[in-house]
């Protein structure tokens, strides 16, 4: 399903170069569930915008069920993350004008879906993290948790192949969490490739496969026993 | 330091109310280190607004070191805020057009501070907080867990009293999320009060006293053996 060979990230900041990521290489089968980890600042969340299609990488190849999309450009690339990837971002990235209903069908409307659909599905996501009562709030009405909850109901509405979740539950109780994490697994039993990135280890180990980053450098790759 | 009596803040939403807290009493004493849990939407951002004196109850009265400050009106409250408290955001709320220098110089502009020596203390902070090689970094070019530093680097250049903090190792891996705890025990070793607000037991036993919420409620308040 993915595939990245040497894939390199340079920002560059004035005169500054900072390498986000060097040469990685890392390989995602459809259908697994794997969890990055590594240090505050070491190449997650660039990573995940590499493999969302957020961003293009600097070198190297990056293969999407086959498809060599390093050197797409926009609209084309706009047409892989609409209709391949939900993308759960570290920080929500929620639309402030609207509420958490017209959040969570965004994607759907990119995809053209009726609007009545749209809703039933964006009702049902709501629901499904546990905030049918907060869905005419607005996110400055949301606490942070719900904030990200709504982020999270948006990456599932158009049913993706591939689900990228940075942080999903960083703002979220144990008990919550937990919450996600079921829905995460019972989408993954259904065939959803996800990969998600945590710094909480109770959270990784729900993945079979702990992938862990250091200074831009993926430095350890392992299945993890009894997930 | 902090004293809470029936405190109340319901906000409206349309036609609809929300009570976020429901008489809720609460007392703080100077010098203490506090942990506040409970699960996403118990109420514990609007705890940590009213006491930072970024909103005002509904009812309920507020007495920060013997004032009332629960019916001052703007400039008032804002002189309170600048003078005493300390505040890290769920969300950072970090200006995005100034660098990381700039945005941890920024409450020591309120406070009159010269320009030599809001730079001094704001690379200070920054540096304490792991992101001396960042200081240029505007915050959309800096990790979620950079920008977390940020906004803790922030609340300490005014040497508050007061130190809140919500969720302030949210987005940051375990060590880092430790090197910060270091920092707040040490400023607490110093006489700071400090109250924080997490969802991670390892983090909020850093506490002597864990306070829990729920549905809007104070419905535990424990001394925790062995911090
Ligand atoms: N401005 C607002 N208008 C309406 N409702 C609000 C507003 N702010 C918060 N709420 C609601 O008040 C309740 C408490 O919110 P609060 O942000 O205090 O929760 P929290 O305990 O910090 O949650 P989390 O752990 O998810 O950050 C939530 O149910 C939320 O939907
Ligand atoms: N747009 C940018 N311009 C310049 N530098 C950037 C940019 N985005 C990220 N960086 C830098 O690249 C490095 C990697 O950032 P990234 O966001 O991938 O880290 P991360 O592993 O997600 O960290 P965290 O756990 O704190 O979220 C960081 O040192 C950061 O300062
Ligand atoms: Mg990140
Ligand atoms: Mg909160």
């Amino acid at each position: 399903m993915i595939n990245l060979q040497d894939l390199t990230k340079i920002y560059t900041v004035g005169l500054e170069k900072v390498i986000a990521l060097r040469q990685v290489n890392l390989k995602v089968q459809a259908g697994e569930l794997v969890s990055i980890m590594g240090p505050s600042g070491s190449g997650k969340s660039t990573l995940m915008n590499l493999i969302g299609c957020l961003d293009r990488p600097t070198a190297g190849s990056y293969l999407l069920e086959g498809q060599e999309v390093a050197h797409l450009e926009e609209p084309d690339l706009a047409q892989v993350r609409n209709q391949k990837i939900g993308f759960v971002f570290q920080t929500f990235n929620l639309l402030p004008r609207l509420n958490a209903l017209r959040n969570a069908e965004l994607p759907m409307l990119y995809a053209g879906i009726p609007a009545r659909e749209r809703r039933e599905r964006a009702l049902k996501a709501l629901t499904e993290v546990g905030l049918a009562d907060r869905i005419y709030h607005r996110p400055n009405e949301l606490s942070g948790g719900q904030k990200q909850r709504v982020a999270i109901a948006r990456a599932l509405v158009n049913k993706p192949a591939l689900l990228l979740a940075d942080e999903p539950t960083g703002n979220l109780d144990t008990r919550s969490g937990e919450e996600i994490m079921a829905i995460f697994q019972a989408l993954n039993g259904q065939g959803v490739t996800i990969v998600l990135v945590t710094h909480e280890y109770d959270i990784a180990r729900h993945a079979k496969r702990i992938v862990q980053f250091r200074d831009g450098r993926l430095v350890n790759d392992e299945i993890v026993a009894n997930p």
